[in-house]
């Protein structure tokens, strides 16, 4: 999966991706204050392309509000919502609008997810359908935090950490090894790290094409962007 | 909306449906009125899908007790005095096309926090009788459950309402009750008002499940050959459809692109849709087939007839077509013309039988003639009014503007074919739209001193289950209208109708006016007059062209039609430089392209009347997705 981080401050944008064998669970954000997490398992393709890279996306994401009793998982067939003792499930091809005390959901019919915590952060997952007789590629989801700003500071998680704060450096800009992919240097969290420009899409507006959103790419899965490595952010359940 | 708290904060509390017809000619009326609970500014959506044979005639929105009402202009004026909005370019503009039958007219609007608001749209429009019925749609779509929902349907059928039928698209088992209907012998009533339970897709949604087409099918009575005459305030309208005809045999020739272009879903479409139509094709006509790429391929040297031998000759033909070449429309037209000639020379063909050219072609012509304007005049001298020329158009890249005038130049009609899985159905159902003429050179005669400024009254054919509309000016005494004529030729000779209706049926007529709008004679005149002189405008000279145009704008004006001609400026209550916007008509040429992912997005959302909230702030988003 490739993750877009904007640094509004600076109007610039880092990119990065993490890869890990299919069925690994990401705690992607939590909060200890509001009492939010965001886990997410990954898939990869039906079957491996040998000539190619093994790629994963995510297939499944868990939800879960402490404080209001409210567990919601989604997967790329169907849609599970657990409200105290109430339970409910949705397909993606059902268009629904739920509002309840403090959380507001709607399914946007074959293409998109929102899920509103009372006035705090707003999630949208994507889907992404794949033509099903498709030889390799199958169905994934993608994950965008709208408002993070409103979780509290103490939020952390593989996405978590960067919902506040971050600020870096970009200097010595030279020719990479693709001619139109320029290197440099960025300095970020008194690292030193070679980066690409390059760009990564955004799905939510067109999910056939994306938009493209340019930015520094950090290499080997984020290590020094992120705290620590991608596998200290890796979970049993998706609860 | 992708905002789920703004479908909360904005909520319709009522949407109306108000339809009225009188003698075919509807009058519809939708009110939607909206308040935002939010304690912030909203943007507010109304979208409404309008028939495209349908005229705006007006819009108004009530804001916090005042109403801005839209103002019906010259385009050209309109346009001019309003550069800032149309500098926006198709932004400026609140009607876009919506798939094949509707429009969509689309306004937003900033609503204060805790305010309400009122939309209101009017259109009118002719029903059109096709297969032997009328059609009322009306597509409902409410983003959210709205508070009183109420759809309502007065028809007004002087002539006796022979059947009415209503479904909606969405009506599931549940709610098929829920349809009133109400007939008598000349008044229809159709209600539908779901409760807000009865709306809700699931126990807990919001969501409707109101979402589709609201469909009434109905015919009249047909007790009179000549027609039914109906005249009010000064204005008379006459319909045309006699039943109980012997069909006229016709000699058909199809003219099919087999280019390139055709190549993959569109000639698999259309060989499947030509294997249907020749299976329907009737024992007594005559038709050929000729295929066109870079050249001219003639399945049979002449016109032959339908047996079933020949039938199955031709399926086996139709089975053979496969894409290649360019495009050689003009060498296969004229091929078409040449054969119905030779077979009119020869008197191989059934007396009193019609003949027609029928094209289905997708693309711009690329090979021989391919100057539109020569192909066009060759085609029309080639003709010279002998035989109609009906040009079917594949697809959205097509130059319909072009087929168009050809189409109308020969006294035929264009139709577009929306690539879909239904294309051969599309294809197959303007066939059978033709399939059955009654009658031919029909003309419609009134006394001369008696009435003015007729609408057509001469028509090259009249198909069974179709209605010839005539409608014009009483200028003497009434009761000499009535004293009409209809000369045409049928399968078993001249035929001659005399209308026989007593002078003192008319008085009771239309003694209920609760069912009637006063005017809707005059207007129906105003309507039928504007259309054609909008089609003349495709096919006259430039001359022709200016008098029609400046004709069908002065009653534009004067009805407050918006029509291609004009424009309506809709006033915001905003002081933005954007508040000024245009609701312009379009035409069929002006509305092609597919609906791009964006807009399929919308018309899959978008709701009879729809409210979303769209944020102004656009703040930065974390993500992870896939490469």
């Amino acid at each position: 999966p490739h993750f877009i981080i904007p640094v509004p401050k600076q109007n610039d944008t880092i990119c990065f991706n993490v890869d890990e064998r299919p069925g690994v669970i990401f705690n992607l954000v939590r909060d200890p204050l509001t009492g939010i997490t965001v886990n997410g398992q990954t898939i990869g393709d039906k079957k491996i392309d040998p000539n190619k890279k093994l790629n994963t996306y995510f297939g499944r994401f868990g939800i879960v509000n402490e404080k209001l009793g409210l567990k919601l998982e989604v997967t790329t067939r169907s849609i599970e919502i657990t409200s105290g003792k109430e339970k409910m499930a949705f397909t993606w091809s059902d268009t629904v609008s739920m509002k309840q005390r403090s959380f507001a959901l709607q399914i946007n019919k074959e293409r998109n997810l929102v899920v509103m915590m009372g006035d705090s952060v707003q999630f949208v997952i994507v889907l992404h359908r794949v033509w099903k007789d498709h030889p390799f590629h199958q169905d994934y989801l993608g994950f965008y935090t709208i408002d993070s700003h409103r979780l509290s500071s103490k939020t952390h998680g593989l996405l978590g950490q960067f919902y506040h704060d971050l600020s870096f450096e970009v200097g010595e800009i030279h020719q990479g090894t693709d001619p139109e992919k320029p290197d440099a240097m960025m300095m970020i969290k008194g690292q030193e790290l070679t980066v690409t420009r390059g760009w990564q899409r955004d799905y939510r507006e067109d999910i056939k094409h994306g938009v493209q959103v340019p930015c520094w790419f950090v290499h080997h899965n984020g290590t020094g962007l992120i705290d620590g490595v991608h596998s200290d952010y890796i979970v049993s359940g998706i609860f | 909306s992708s905002d789920p708290q703004a479908v909360f904060d904005i909520e319709i509390y009522s949407l109306k449906v108000d339809c009225k017809v009188t003698s075919r000619f509807a009058r519809s009326v939708i009110t939607s009125r909206v308040v935002n609970r939010a304690n912030v500014s909203r943007e507010v959506f109304f979208d409404v899908d309008l028939p495209k044979t349908a005229f705006i005639t007006n819009f108004s929105m009530v804001i916090d007790g005042l109403t801005y009402v839209g103002v019906v202009k010259e385009k050209a004026a309109a346009k001019k005095q309003y550069q800032q909005a149309v500098s926006q370019g198709q932004t400026a503009g609140l009607v876009k096309a919506s798939g094949r039958k509707m429009e969509k007219f689309t306004v937003s609007v900033n609503i204060a926090a805790t305010k309400k608001v009122t939309f209101e749209l009017t259109y009118e429009e002719l029903l059109k009788r096709n297969q032997g019925q009328y059609e009322l749609l009306i597509r409902v779509k409410p983003k959210q459950i709205v508070q009183h929902f109420e759809i309502n349907v007065d028809i007004y059928e002087p002539q006796g309402i022979r059947f009415l039928d209503a479904h909606g698209t969405f009506v599931t088992n549940d709610l098929t009750q829920l349809i009133e209907k109400t007939v008598t012998e000349t008044k229809g009533h159709v209600s539908f008002s779901p409760t807000v339970d009865q709306q809700r897709s699931c126990p807990l949604c919001q969501t409707s499940t109101i979402d589709g087409d609201f469909v009434i099918n109905y015919d009249v009575n047909w007790d009179t050959p000549a027609g039914d005459i109906q005249i009010l305030n000064g204005y008379f309208v006459h319909y045309f459809a006699p039943t109980n005809l012997k069909r006229l045999p016709k000699n058909v020739v199809f003219v099919i692109d087999q280019s390139t272009s055709m190549m993959g879903t569109r000639i698999k479409q259309t060989k499947e849709a030509m294997l249907a139509i020749l299976a329907d094709i009737h024992p007594d006509d005559h038709f050929s087939i000729i295929s066109f790429d870079s050249t001219v391929t003639k399945w049979k040297p002449s016109i032959i007839e339908a047996t079933a031998e020949n039938i199955e000759a031709a399926k086996q033909y139709v089975n053979s077509l496969y894409a290649r070449g360019w495009t050689n429309i003009n060498d296969a037209l004229l091929e078409a013309i040449s054969m119905l000639d030779e077979a009119m020379k020869q008197h191989t063909l059934t007396e009193h039988s019609i003949s027609l050219i029928i094209l289905l072609s997708d693309g711009d012509p690329t090979k021989g003639e391919t100057n539109r304007a020569q192909i066009q005049s060759n085609v029309k001298n080639g003709i010279g009014g002998k035989y109609p020329l009906y040009c079917l158009g594949f697809g959205y890249d097509l130059d319909y503007s072009f087929i168009e005038k050809m189409a109308l130049e020969n006294h035929g009609v264009a139709r577009r074919i929306y690539e879909d899985s239904d294309s051969a159905l599309q294809m197959q159902g303007f066939y059978d739209e033709v399939a059955s003429p009654l009658l031919s050179q029909i003309e419609l005669k009134y006394p001369e001193n008696g009435v003015a400024d007729l609408t057509e009254r001469s028509f090259q054919q009249y198909y069974n289950g179709s209605e010839i509309v005539v409608a014009g000016r009483v200028t003497g005494n009434e009761l000499d209208a009535y004293n009409m004529e209809v000369i045409a030729k049928g399968a078993e000779g001249d035929l001659f109708l005399k209308n026989q209706r007593k002078e003192q049926d008319q008085e009771k007529t239309f003694e209920d006016p609760q069912y009637i709008f006063g005017e809707y004679t005059e207007r129906l005149w105003a309507y039928l007059t504007i259309q054609q002189l909008l089609s003349k405008r495709v096919s006259g000279t430039p001359e022709e062209k200016a008098n029609n145009t400046a004709r069908a704008l002065e009653l534009s004006l004067k009805y407050n039609f918006v029509t291609p001609l004009t424009s309506m400026v809709v006033t915001k209550p905003e002081d933005t430089l954007d508040s000024t916007m245009l609701a312009d008509k379009l035409t069929e040429a002006e509305s092609r392209g597919p609906p791009q992912d964006g807009q399929a997005h919308r018309v899959s959302s978008s709701p009879q009347s729809n409210y979303h909230y769209a944020s102004r702030y656009i703040p930065p988003v974390t993500s992870v997705d896939g490469d």
